[in-house]
């Protein structure tokens, strides 16, 4: 099964 | 102070609607551009947010930045006693934790006042990438709420693939699995009025594996727009946006669900 990411890993904080 | 004056409660009514249950609480941030918004949800997977644009409200008066914390399920209890079709004024004077809603009914017989609480939230802004997508596909809200709701009966997640000719939705699960193909069209019903469309741009071919919860929460805003565009880059997060008539949006964006 595939794992479900985070936004974190793609945005960064500001 | 705030000041802001929308003509229809029924946008602010959806707007909270399609948010309350991703976000609890977040701050309403105003400027002179207008109201805006963006919080992710706990488990960091989504990302809700809204642009209201300042000329959407007749008038609007905001002389600096405010960040408004709202609980969501208060304000969703109290735009819950405005009427559609009532004026709603936003009001806001500087150093209260007070903010006023009240709702004009249309003969102006019947004005509500309301007073909510405003907390006091420290909120984390993430800065999106600008990039070009890969895809973007733009296609009625109610067949892709449909659909959504459709998968999530087979299978936890959706592989969407995006191609020239079309999108496809596939879902497997436990009992068996389904898939809806939509191709591009361009359709105009019996009274020559353009139907809903699907169009689909791309640089590349798309393949995205997301979560249906998550989808499936986001097809609240449909009610606001009667397209959604849905913008991919493969092993990217989706960025669904619901345009809100001519004066903002809300965008959602979903982290994929990626094999190792």
């Amino acid at each position: 099964k595939p794992n479900q990411s985070s936004l974190m890993s793609f945005f960064g904080k500001k | 102070m705030l000041e802001a004056r929308l003509p229809a409660a029924s946008i602010l009514k959806k707007i909270v609607e399609s948010i309350k249950d991703l976000v609890s609480q977040a701050n309403f941030d105003c400027s002179e551009s207008g109201i805006s918004f963006q919080a992710m949800d706990e488990s960091n997977i989504a990302l809700s947010s809204f642009l209201l644009r300042a000329d959407g409200f007749d008038p609007y008066r905001c002389d600096r930045k405010l960040s408004l914390g709202i609980r969501f399920a208060t304000l969703s209890k109290i735009l819950k006693c405005a009427g559609n079709d009532d004026v709603v004024v936003i009001r806001y004077a500087d150093d209260t934790d007070i903010l006023s809603l009240v709702f004009e009914a249309p003969d102006n017989n019947r004005i509500s006042e309301f007073d909510i609480k405003l907390l006091d939230i420290s909120s984390e802004y993430l800065s999106i990438p600008e990039q070009e997508p890969e895809c973007k596909v733009k296609m009625s809200s109610a067949e892709f709420s449909r659909i959504c709701r459709d998968l999530i009966t087979i299978g936890s997640s959706v592989v969407i693939d995006a191609t020239k000719s079309g999108v496809k939705f596939s879902s497997t699960g436990d009992d068996g699995s389904g898939s809806i193909l939509i191709k591009q069209s361009a359709s105009v019903d019996g009274d020559g009025k353009a139907a809903p469309q699907t169009t689909v741009e791309m640089s590349e071919p798309v393949s995205l594996e997301l979560s249906l919860k998550y989808l499936n929460n986001f097809t609240k805003a449909a009610p606001l727009s009667e397209y959604v565009v849905m913008n991919m880059t493969n092993d990217s997060p989706l960025m669904l946006q619901f345009d809100v008539s001519d004066i903002g949006y809300i965008r959602y964006f979903l982290a994929p669900q990626i094999k190792d």
